[in-house]
């Protein structure tokens, strides 16, 4: 069978459905001070599918929380990242109370897009991911 | 503040893959 880390380097998809691949891939992203991109886009899955079983209360409190920790701070690393449209989408959301579990797909799509394009490539061939394979 | 990071956490927790 084809060990885990080959499978790693078909696609951030297969790097990020696998734990150790997680764990690594962070490790890295880490030393890079942009671990938050890996953070952001697990919140906004783990956002995606809490809708079904929990309240409204408890999503409304999720969505500030993604919010202020990753969105708010226009100089974060997920913030640049984001396009300032998806930002105000995403805020008035919030302010708004219209809490959706879609409403942060957007901004998922354009860090994942940013982690392929980026960062995934660069894990790749960075010595993190060299010496463990 | 704690407990809003916890749900961040829980919900990062989610969202990752079991262990096989």
């Amino acid at each position: 069978p084809t060990p885990p880390y080959l499978k790693w380097a078909e696609s951030l998809h297969s790097l990020l459905d696998d734990q150790d691949g997680i764990h690594l891939f962070r490790n890295f992203l880490k030393q890079e001070e942009c671990a938050d991109m890996l953070d952001f886009w697990f919140a906004c899955s783990g956002f995606r599918k809490q809708e079904a079983n929990e309240g409204n209360e408890k999503m409304l409190k999720l969505a500030k929380a993604i919010y202020k920790k990753y969105i708010l701070d226009n100089n974060g690393i997920v913030s640049r990242q984001i396009k300032p449209a998806t930002k105000s989408f995403i805020k008035d959301c919030v302010m708004k109370l219209h809490i959706d579990p879609a409403m942060f797909d957007q901004a998922q799509t354009e860090i994942q897009t940013m982690m392929e394009e980026n960062t995934y490539p660069l894990f790749l061939k960075s010595d993190i991911y060299l010496e463990y394979t | 503040i704690d407990s809003e990071d916890d749900l961040l956490q829980e919900c990062i927790s989610s969202a990752m893959p079991k262990k096989k």
